[in-house]
């Protein structure tokens, strides 16, 4: 996976942290303090599509471009920038009637994006 | 974007603009946590905890456990602390309550509850807890004795009671008492209830979603 930085209009994961305290729930999350959401933003061309990533090596890039460009009327957005890694995310949080409760969401903090 | 069938912005369109979309992830966020904890709304805390006992709480749970692990699947698994809340008392017995919110984990399962409790005893000296699990029959106005676990304790500090399954189903339902008796007052006295940071408390291992899951008969 790529991080996004400055300009670029690819592929890539934006990392973005939700600060528990600065929207207030720091009262009934004990930890952690805040969540690493991040997200995938970006454009994926054809020539990219259908990899775990942005393109691995020259060589792939090419052989995709090929077949891009052999098949016909290949115009449509059928590529998405999507998570390929995701991980848990741990709380330990106060539930209604103040008991503590720990837990892993599954699949919360965005590790990596590829195109689809 | 399944209801018009074109491509998703976060591939064709422009490039994301951070900052202008500030609050529209942040309350993305917000959804997406509630969410997955089966939450409508944020608690509000209404019987606050003292730091003390959920540090001791915290650090007693991170000890290394004796019982058998429990077989691990895939569905999300929560761990509960229900802090004692103590009730009726006499010279031996003392009652104790314990919440558990049955929305917490959309319909709970819980598949192991461990009670906590601390004794102050004098050197060399032994005692004999009687740790009774009650319940409310339906239709009953009284709570019923369903199991009781006599505990030989033998030294000061914290000790451990795995619950069984009567206790469990009560904790899936949201209530559990426990009645502490011993012989003596004396060995009553040694039982610490309200210390701030030797409070008793249960530890109930849950999985989600448990009311949804099909059992064969």
């Amino acid at each position: 996976g790529v991080n996004c930085q400055g300009g670029s209009k690819m592929c890539c994961r934006q990392e973005f942290f939700v600060d528990f305290r600065e929207i207030g729930w720091h009262d009934w999350i004990i930890q952690p303090e805040g969540y690493a959401m991040n997200f995938c933003t970006g454009q994926c061309p054809l020539h990219v599509a259908g990899m775990p990533g942005i393109s691995a090596s020259f060589h792939t890039a090419v052989l995709n471009l090929l077949k891009v460009n052999t098949a016909a009327g290949s115009t449509g957005g059928g590529s998405c920038c999507v998570p390929t890694v995701r991980r848990p995310l741990s709380l330990l949080y106060y539930d209604r009637d103040s008991n503590i409760v720990k837990t892993d969401i599954p699949d919360m903090v965005v590790e990596a994006c590829g195109c689809s | 974007n399944l209801k018009t069938g074109g491509p998703c912005p976060a591939c064709w369109g422009a490039a994301f603009d951070l900052e202008s979309q500030r609050e529209l992830l942040l309350d993305l966020a917000k959804k997406s946590i509630l969410n997955k904890l089966h939450l409508r709304q944020r608690p509000t805390l209404s019987r606050p905890v003292s730091r003390a006992a959920l540090k001791t709480a915290l650090w007693r749970l991170r000890a290394p456990r004796q019982e058998t692990p429990l077989e691990h699947d895939q569905t999300q698994e929560y761990e509960i602390i229900s802090f004692a809340e103590t009730g009726l008392s006499s010279i031996n017995q003392t009652r104790l309550d314990f919440h558990f919110s049955a929305r917490t984990a959309g319909g709970m399962e819980v598949r192991q509850a461990r009670l906590m409790f601390f004794m102050q005893l004098p050197s060399n000296t032994t005692e004999t807890v009687n740790i009774r699990v009650l319940v409310l029959r339906p239709y009953a106005t009284n709570l019923t004795l369903t199991s009781q676990y006599p505990l030989q304790v033998d030294a000061s500090g914290w000790h451990q009671l795995l619950l069984g399954p009567e206790a469990q189903l009560a904790c899936s339902q949201g209530h559990l008492t426990l009645e502490l008796v011993t012989k003596s007052q004396v060995a009553h006295s040694s039982v610490i209830l309200d210390g701030f940071s030797h409070r008793p408390f249960v530890a109930a291992r849950v999985r989600a979603g448990g009311k949804h899951r099909v059992r064969r008969r």
